[in-house]
This record gives C-alpha cells, structure tokens and sequence, in this order.
C-alpha cells in the first residue's frame, strides 16, 4: 500500500541525505555515532532470517541487504572522521553523551517479556523492534544539548521519523485490507513516533519555514 | 493470529 512504499522510500531518504551529508561536508557535526552504531544492531539482529533463505520478496531482501549495509558505511565513514577530521570527530564524541546501556539493557527484557516465540530469531526480532523505537534518543539527546543543528541533519531525523510514522497508517490499512494485526510493531512504532514527537513540531515551526533549527 | 511471526515489513 501507498504508506508502506512512501515509508520505504521515507527510510531510503534518510540514509542517503546522511551520507551525503557526512560525505560531502567531510564533517559528522551534530550527528550521534551512537545512534548509528544502535541502527547497525537493530538491522543486523532484525534480518537474521536473510540466514533462513525464507525470502519474502526481491524487493524485501534488497532492501534488508542496503539497510545493514548503509548502516555499517555509516558508522565506517564516521570512525574515518577520526583521521580526516579529528577536529569534528573529538567534537561529536564530546557531545555524544548519551548512556546506551540504559537502552540496550531495557529493550533486551522488554524482548524476553514481548515476542512471539521463544526462539533465537523471534527473540532477536523483538530486541531489533524495541531498540528501533529508542535508537534516536542519543541523536535527540545530542541535539538538545548543542541547540542548534544543521538543516541537512535535521532533515535526516525529519525522514527518519517520518518513516516509522508513516507506517501506522500502513498498519491500519492492513488490519482492514488483510485483518493483519502485529501489536508488538505497532505498540513500538507508536512508541518511537511519539519520541520524534517533539522534534516533529520544532522542525515544522522553523525548517521549513526556513527559519533553521534552534531550540527555544 | 495466524500473522504473528510473519516478518514481511521492513
């Protein structure tokens, strides 16, 4: 359906204006090595049954294949900061303070409480889909702290965001079109659209209005 | 439900 695809395409968006942002500028300024090492773990841990060969589709497993490998560039071009650009690296790693144990420790019991199986995969599924839903607050965490963020990276965080909200309408349609209902992926896409909440609201006052990102 | 556990979403 017409939400899932622009939520796909929403996704696509975001990696490609990060790493166009991190290749041309040269610079990660403002932008969360943590989150992006998060994102690495919830791809690598989400489609581990690309191991099972049960392939969806052509477009599915494509997909799954740019999406690990996109997030593991990332964060190799970030870590490559360290000798391009030491000035912008130790900035990042000043700012990047957020503790991710608090989030890797919460989503790994939320995935044994809630999952559909008690199975490696399923349980892997589960911890991807929860840490989904919170791999952003480093990145916010970052952004709240420094004030004010380049328009480039506010509009990765605007598709990033965008994706996930984009898909509870998709959910609704497949509970009608299907009487598909996947609570966990709903509770948590809840979940993670209401953390971008805030930012949503910051980013249609001033971005794009043309004012620029700065927190009140 | 007969869809749980069925990850064809992304």
């Amino acid at each position: 359906n017409i939400f899932r695809i622009l939520a796909d395409l929403s996704h696509l968006a975001s990696i490609v204006i990060l790493l166009e942002t991190i290749r041309k500028a040269r610079q990660i300024d403002g932008i969360s090595l943590k989150t992006q090492i998060l994102y690495v773990l919830v791809f690598c841990t989400r489609y581990l049954d690309l191991l099972t060969f049960r392939w969806t589709s052509l477009y599915n497993t494509l997909m799954k294949f740019f999406f690990i490998g996109t997030s593991v560039y990332v964060v190799k071009l970030m870590q490559d900061c360290k000798l391009t650009n030491p000035v912008s690296y130790k900035d990042m790693m000043f700012r990047d303070t957020f503790q991710i144990k608090y989030l890797l420790g919460p989503c790994a019991l939320l995935a044994l409480v809630f999952n559909y199986k008690f199975t490696v995969l399923e349980l892997c599924w589960s911890f991807s889909i929860w840490l989904e839903s919170v791999a952003i607050l480093p990145q916010l965490f970052m952004l709240s702290r420094s004030g004010k963020a380049s328009t480039l990276t506010t509009h990765y965080i605007f598709a990033l965001g965008l994706y996930r909200a984009l898909y509870i309408p998709n959910w609704i349609w497949r509970y009608y079109s299907e009487n598909r209902l996947e609570k966990l992926s709903i509770f948590t896409g809840l979940l993670q659209t209401a953390l971008y909440s805030d930012f949503f609201y910051i980013y249609y006052r001033k971005v794009m209005k043309g004012r620029g990102f700065e927190l009140p | 439900n007969e869809n749980k556990g069925t990850h064809d979403e992304l």
